[in-house]
């Protein structure tokens, strides 16, 4: 019996994947009052030819990515956040006073080729 | 640890691969800095005291706002009244007063405070759309709360002012407006929340002179006693004895609702 051959490995296409930021790990937790750390999540994969309808392209990654097929000096779409959302810190500030502030696109909701 | 917002294994880690100058590594993560910084609205990193005190009121609505607060939370009226003023922020800031600019006085069963904030630290952009002033109202330390609760006895009025011009002397009176006022009863600890509004937005938007909110509690029947009672129960200055431990989270508090024109407003976030 023929050996299995073995398989090319594939890369994992663009997708949303867990990334917890801990402030202690950068030094913030000391003003930072809450959270403590948050579920940031970050994009990561391949965007192949051709791209399939839920990698949530562009019509430029589409045409792009084609151009790629044909000339790989043009590099084909990145794997980037789609749509983001804030996230509340309560922290205190240089003159010690405390703030509850909105910051926006703090969280990766959705990843797609741009 | 790092004096700056970049963690030190983070800046020898680029300095080590960047293959440039140290000088030219410093511009670029300094520049990376300041991006950093500006996004938190900083000017330096900061770096609180272990003394700093957070107020349980913005820890509520931290917890409120973020979506962890439980049921009973949820139903906390103060909670619900900053939701309003919150539902057109995106900043929310507190403030505890200059404690060493008050002034005291208790002439004719009133007892006035005034009290100065430094609000220098809201950036120029932010738009402040409320602001509310919070004044602790301490149960606990009326003895006569049961009998007050049936008397005119136990009975306060706060008025809020803002002061235009301070009193030129001792014998004379500040110039001020009432901001706002209530009738309290003693008898429960409670946070009394004025709406102070109108004054931050004089002091922010239009560039008007700071000279502080003046706080009168007018003592409504019981004479010197009730005067002395009501002194006590309406948290408006530290006493002097024993007071070290609670003085901090009872202490008068402005709270300002701001937006800096980037981004949401602050929404209660939901559970999916």
């Amino acid at each position: 019996q023929a050996r299995a051959k073995p398989r090319k490995k594939q890369r994992a296409n663009c997708r949303r994947h867990p990334l917890y930021v801990d402030f202690s790990d950068v030094g913030w937790n000391e003003w930072i009052v809450a959270p403590p750390g948050y579920q940031a999540f970050y994009c990561h994969g391949e965007c192949p030819f051709p791209l399939a309808d839920h990698l949530n392209s562009t019509n430029h990654a589409i045409v792009q990515n084609l151009v790629n097929s044909v000339n790989t000096n043009i590099p084909r779409a990145c794997c980037v956040p789609t749509q983001l959302s804030p996230i509340c810190l309560l922290y205190l500030d240089e003159y010690e006073k405390v703030i509850l502030k909105n910051y926006q696109d703090m969280v990766v909701e959705g990843c797609g080729c741009r | 640890r790092s004096t700056g917002l970049i963690p030190e294994a983070g800046r020898r880690k680029y300095g080590e691969m960047a293959g440039q100058s140290p000088e030219q590594s410093d511009r670029f993560l300094g520049e990376f800095e300041l991006r950093l910084l500006n996004m938190f609205g900083l000017k330096r990193r900061p770096t609180p005291s272990k003394l700093a005190v957070i107020p349980q009121y913005m820890l509520d609505l931290y917890h409120w706002h973020a979506g962890n607060a439980d049921q009973s939370l949820g139903g906390n009226s103060a909670a619900k009244r900053s939701d309003f003023a919150a539902s057109r922020a995106n900043t929310i800031r507190s403030f505890h007063h200059e404690e060493s600019m008050e002034v005291l006085s208790s002439l004719e069963g009133k007892t006035t405070q005034r009290f100065l904030f430094n609000i220098t630290s809201i950036p120029g952009e932010e738009l402040v759309t409320s602001a509310e002033l919070r004044i602790f109202r301490d149960g606990a330390t009326s003895d006569s709360a049961a009998a007050a609760a049936n008397s005119s006895a136990g009975l306060h009025r706060i008025n809020i002012y803002e002061i235009f011009r301070p009193a030129p002397s001792r014998n004379e009176e500040p110039m001020a407006r009432l901001l706002d006022t209530r009738l309290v009863r003693e008898g429960q600890s409670e946070w009394e929340s004025f709406d102070v509004s109108p004054a931050l937005a004089r002091w922010t938007a239009d560039g008007g002179a700071n000279h502080g909110l003046a706080v009168e509690v007018e003592h409504l029947g019981g004479g010197a006693e009730g005067e002395g009672q009501g002194r006590r129960h309406v948290r408006v200055s530290r006493s002097l004895h024993g007071d070290e431990d609670t003085w901090p989270q009872a202490r008068p508090l402005l709270v300002t609702f701001g937006h800096d024109g980037k981004g949401h407003a602050l929404r209660r976030r939901e559970k999916r």
